[in-house]
């Protein structure tokens, strides 16, 4: 067994040695096996893809342009088949996606090119790659990052999907507001419902375990920013357009109730530092369709009120939106026919989409700011969960 | 440290759909 004499991590140079023949290997341990859930809890926050670059590296530093282009072909190949074996599980999505993102700066800082290199010490830049130009590998990459950021998107719909009707609409926080169900209306959900039924809460914990990995995942602050934006786009255009669908839902006091329930997402937002993403934004036409419910619905005056406040929402969701409104108490009225060709007749010069419905699947075209690391490639050590002993730190 | 000359040497990349392509017929080639 070869002895191990310790270096001084100055005399590394933020590269690691595999053999050609090891790369199977290397993508089967550091790719397709590994466990966002195990051993990658521990890990620094993409250290995969500092590994993988540290080993471009060395095929760089070799000029053997086949073992480049076999290890990044294997590699956008290792990732891709991991998220098609795990792709519905968020943790292994949100970890490929940081990590193919790191990759990718990574790729940007060590390019040599002046524009990535401005925020470098000079140690990283002596560690740009020596031989190759490898921007066309960085569209692939960039594309692979846009496929699992989709795949992301459409992990956590899946899962925010059936808590958003009843933890924003149908479930009911604020006491004695909603103890008169509008007259001839029957609640949708049953007595026995509220065991298994999801709260606002529900929601709530959820947006914090999903912000918690992408955290722990270290992915870019400025993508999290934009899967927080289309996590809250979801829950907005789909609370909107069940409340469209649905009479029950149109009432003062849901009004009030919806209010509310943003608030609590706004909250969110401003605790956790995201309110310049602009997902409180993507909320506007469920924020205004609950105004619309809670403003007076009488005369000129209030139609005037309402064709102004309503910008967010086409003239049909307005129009169904007072269509459907239904009094639940003394104090309010069913809102007349005439009022609401008065509000036809002022908005008819509108030039906004026939469309009922939000597109609840509209996914917002996803960016990747480069964000270079200061974290200098010598002094990473591999630890030995990776079970990746055959590489060795040059 | 003044900047380093960028490599000079292109290497040219197949699209993300040809290399899953090349990926596939690897896998049929398998055993």
């Amino acid at each position: 067994r070869p002895l191990n004499i310790p270096r001084k991590e100055k005399d590394f140079q933020g590269m690691l040695e595999y053999k050609r023949d090891d790369e199977p290997k290397l993508i089967k341990n550091l790719i397709l096996d590994l466990k966002p859930r195990g051993v990658a809890v521990n890990l620094i926050p993409g250290l995969p893809a500092y590994i993988l670059f540290m080993c471009v590296r060395h095929a760089d530093y070799l000029n053997d342009d086949q073992k480049v282009r076999s290890l990044l072909t294997s590699t956008i190949n290792g990732i891709k088949k991991i998220l098609k074996k795990r792709g519905d599980d968020f943790e292994t999505v949100s970890f490929w996606l940081s990590n193919t993102c790191r990759f990718l700066h990574c790729l940007k800082q060590y390019s040599g090119e002046e524009s990535f290199m401005k925020h470098n010490t000079s140690r990283q830049n002596e560690h740009c790659l020596t031989n190759f130009d490898l921007a066309e590998y960085r569209q692939v990459l960039s594309d692979l990052a846009i496929q699992i950021y989709q795949q992301l998107v459409r992990v956590l719909e899946n899962i925010l999907q059936p808590m958003i009707v009843s933890g924003m609409l149908e479930h009911e926080t604020i006491q004695g507001v909603s103890g008169v169900k509008p007259t001839g209306l029957r609640k949708r959900t049953s007595s026995i419902a509220d065991e298994g039924t999801y709260t606002l809460d529900s929601i709530v914990r959820q947006l914090n375990t999903f912000h918690s990995i992408l955290c722990q995942h270290g992915m870019d602050p400025e993508l999290i920013k934009q899967v927080v934006k289309q996590m809250f786009y979801i829950i907005g255009a789909v609370t909107l357009n069940n409340l469209l669908l649905r009479k029950d839902m149109c009432s003062w006091s849901k009004g009030m109730q919806i209010r509310y329930n943003v608030s609590q997402l706004e909250e969110w937002l401003r605790d956790k530092n995201l309110m310049n993403s602009g997902a409180k934004e993507t909320l506007e036409p469920l924020i205004q369709a609950a105004q619309l419910l809670q403003v007076k619905k009488k005369t000129d005056e209030d139609a005037e009120a309402i064709c102004s406040m309503c910008n967010a929402l086409t003239t049909a969701q307005i129009v169904k939106v007072l269509n459907l409104y239904t009094p639940v108490n003394e104090f309010e009225e069913r809102v007349l026919v005439s009022f609401i060709r008065n509000i036809q007749l002022r908005l008819r010069d509108r030039k906004d989409s026939p469309q009922l419905l939000m597109d609840a699947k509209h996914i917002f075209p996803v960016t990747f700011p480069f964000n270079p690391s200061s974290l200098a490639l010598e002094t990473i050590q591999i630890p030995g969960s990776l079970a990746l002993g055959f590489i060795s730190r040059v | 440290a003044a900047p380093r000359a960028r490599p000079r040497i292109l290497l040219k990349a197949p699209t993300l759909a040809e290399m899953e392509e090349m990926n596939l017929s690897e896998d049929d080639d398998s055993p």
